[in-house]
């Protein structure tokens, strides 16, 4: 399964 | 967005300004770490892969090519445009002693094993130990001019700030990413012995030399 963790920090 | 990420995003800026601007009119990289450096374009590098793949906010787009090209002009500096004043000599941190291990810990502890994936996990890991190479190189030599320390400091103050960005989240939105907490704890008490140095000397209008 494709799974994408949100990295919204620099 | 709080206070303590936009705080330590600017932080963050404004140590990599800090470097270039001592470059640029010193003409001089002297008792620069290329190795951090490069280890630093690295980290960016990896981490920014989804630039194009997921848009998160104008701020954050503009934030990462920002970073990017300040780690890529500084390499440049090093390596090339100001090669003559490098301190090469003093640049001896071995690089295989925090590749390897930071390499085999992100293809074992990972959020999901693809390839942008454990590459950001990668960057996370290896930013946490990036600074250690110019750390090292101001142990060797003993000293440090003051705005080297000015960079220094507002490259922990990041640091510091985003572990207070991440509790602040953790109350606000129940959000936390122990993978980059924890490498931010250990990212941290790197710079501990230096603030006190900076706090006892450099704010004292000193120079940071080590007896």
């Amino acid at each position: 399964r494709e799974f994408t963790y949100v990295h919204d920090e620099l | 967005m709080n206070v303590f990420r936009i705080l330590g995003d600017l932080s963050h800026l404004l140590a990599m300004f800090l470097l270039l601007v001592k470059i640029w009119r010193s003409k001089s990289c002297a008792g620069i770490s290329g190795k951090s450096q490069i280890l630093f374009a690295l980290v960016f590098t990896t981490r920014y892969l989804d630039l194009f793949s997921n848009f998160i906010s104008i701020y954050n787009t503009v934030m990462k090519v920002v970073f990017l090209l300040c780690a890529y002009v500084t390499v440049y500096m090093i390596y090339w445009k100001f090669r003559k004043t490098f301190d090469i000599e003093n640049d001896t941190f071995r690089l295989e002693f925090l590749l390897v291990p930071v390499i085999g810990l992100s293809f074992l502890v990972n959020y999901s094993y693809t390839p942008t994936e454990v590459l950001w996990t990668f960057s996370i890991y290896l930013e946490s130990v990036a600074i250690l190479p110019q750390l090292f190189m101001i142990s060797k030599t003993g000293e440090a001019e003051t705005i080297t320390t000015h960079y220094l400091f507002f490259l922990g103050l990041y640091r510091a700030l985003y572990l207070a960005n991440w509790i602040w989240r953790y109350q606000t939105e129940n959000f936390y990413d122990q993978i980059s907490v924890v490498s931010g704890v250990v990212q941290t008490i790197f710079y501990c012995d230096f603030f006190y140095l900076y706090v006892t000397k450099v704010l004292k209008g000193k120079k940071l030399s080590l007896p």
